[in-house]
């Protein structure tokens, strides 16, 4: 790896970012993942952390610039020069401009946006170009999957060069430095606020919250520990919106969005899908929860108060949904922000509340913190 | 001009222009405020360059812009240059 000469680098640990313009061969929406799929790459390894702002002067102004932009160095069309970026400073230093007379992708039918953003953004952060083939900071162009990405060797020791590792947290990931230590864990004991996502996967139970899950055998509330969801699940990176087992067929669903993702065991399954394959209205685009009944091996959708019910075996959704959940689930109250089934009760967590309901008699059993779950 | 080229006359002036235009752009040092570099044409200045270019893309060290110097010229590549600057 390489460092500029002087070896310039952000004083603070908390970046902003604005993407002040945009390209019309992407939509702003892919753009803005792209971006921070190629951020999140960085901060997974040093202790910065960036902030997204829509107006003003940011640390690191981003935008689609053609030809002579203003900064002397001049774009040259299609192909050539893909982008550049300014090594850390004020003004001008950090800004990062792709060429818009390139086709920017999220896929590979044109230059994957991801790879080079991640590459400029190694510059914004302040490294140079690597002589190493094998590194993101190598100045040719060459694809990287942005699900499964993971920063090479050398790049990762260019950057901790400038700024250390990254300390494994403990608990909510709120300021980079925060030493790793128990007060942060209490913040979810505390809190009214619940689970992002529960799931079974193989023998552990998950629990996804923000930027952690933590992992617990079925049986022992012993040796509950919280992980960086990025340190299992790169793509995922944070809140989840709703997870399953299938047990049976030993694979998982994680929903983030309109999007899902296939896992065996901690093992991502390809790239991510849309969930329209379910067989969900457009107008629906993102999941609450999830549960996978294993007698009628039919997965239950929670989407506001209302719930879809997936038949697994024909692989399609049943007529006649979506229901009304409080109406289907008595005793079950508000909104379900996760869901899971144990030992043929189904567990509902909506807010504190974690509501035990029985199948058979059709009522809530018992009702207990959604905290208690992971310690609390 | 043939010094430098190991390649064919026919793609020679494309080449060259495309070449010099790369090595003005990465391998020129511009610290401050841009400076006006006359550069004789296939100058030693020119074969420096090439040279520093090869052993970054750990090339073989010819100073000539052979084949495979100018496919690594023609890949489209971040517009930061690969020297100090």
């Amino acid at each position: 790896y390489r460092l500029f000469p002087g070896e310039p680098k952000w004083k603070k640990n908390t970046l902003t970012y604005r993407i002040s313009k945009y390209t019309p061969s992407m939509s702003s929406a892919d753009v803005d993942k792209a971006v921070e799929m190629a951020l999140q790459a960085w901060s997974s390894a040093v202790p910065l952390s960036f902030v997204r702002v829509n107006s003003g002067e940011a640390d690191i102004m981003i935008s689609f610039e053609t030809g002579d932009h203003g900064d002397s160095y001049p774009f040259d069309g299609p192909r050539g020069t893909l982008a550049h970026a300014f090594a850390p400073g004020e003004g001008l230093g950090g800004d990062t401009h792709f060429d818009n007379a390139e086709k920017w992708t999220m896929g590979m039918n044109g230059f994957n946006l991801f790879t080079v953003a991640a590459h400029e953004f190694g510059h914004a952060l302040g490294l140079a170009h690597s002589t190493d083939p094998t590194a993101l900071m190598y100045p040719t162009y060459k694809y990287q999957n942005p699900y499964g990405f993971h920063l090479p060797k050398d790049d990762v020791k260019g950057i901790q060069a400038l700024y250390g590792p990254r300390k494994t947290f403990l608990g909510k990931p709120t300021v980079p430095h925060a030493p790793p230590h128990k007060p942060s864990i209490p913040d979810l004991c505390d809190s009214s606020s619940s689970f992002d996502a529960v799931t079974m996967l193989g023998k552990e139970l998950l629990f996804f919250k923000d930027r952690i899950f933590w992992r617990r055998q079925v049986h022992l509330t012993a040796g509950i520990r919280p992980s960086t969801i990025t340190s299992s699940f790169p793509q995922l990176m944070s809140n989840v919106d709703a997870a399953y087992e299938v047990a049976e067929r030993g694979i998982a669903y994680f929903f983030k969005g309109p999007h899902y993702w296939i896992t065996r065991g901690f093992q991502m399954q390809g790239p991510p899908r849309t969930i329209y394959d379910f067989g969900f209205p457009r107008h629906v685009q993102r999941i609450d929860a999830a549960v996978y009944l294993r007698e009628p091996q039919k997965t239950l959708f929670f989407v506001g108060d209302e719930y879809y019910s997936y038949d697994e075996r024909k692989r399609k959704m049943e007529k006649d949904y979506p229901k009304n959940t409080e109406e289907e689930f008595s005793g079950v109250n508000g909104q379900i922000d996760a869901a899971v089934e144990l030992n043929g009760y189904i567990y509902f967590f909506s807010g504190p509340k974690a509501y035990k309901y029985d199948t058979e008699k059709e009522d809530v059993v018992s009702v207990l913190k959604s905290s208690s779950w992971v310690g609390c | 001009v043939p010094s430098l080229f190991a390649g064919t006359p026919r793609s020679l002036r494309n080449d060259y222009h495309l070449a010099q235009a790369y090595l003005d752009k990465y391998y020129t040092r511009k610290g401050g405020h841009p400076i006006g570099e006359m550069v004789a044409r296939g100058g030693n200045s020119m074969v420096k360059k090439i040279k520093e270019l090869q052993a970054f893309f750990g090339l073989q060290v010819t100073g000539k812009l052979d084949q495979t110097t100018m496919d690594v010229i023609k890949r489209p590549r971040c517009g930061v240059p690969d020297v100090a600057n």
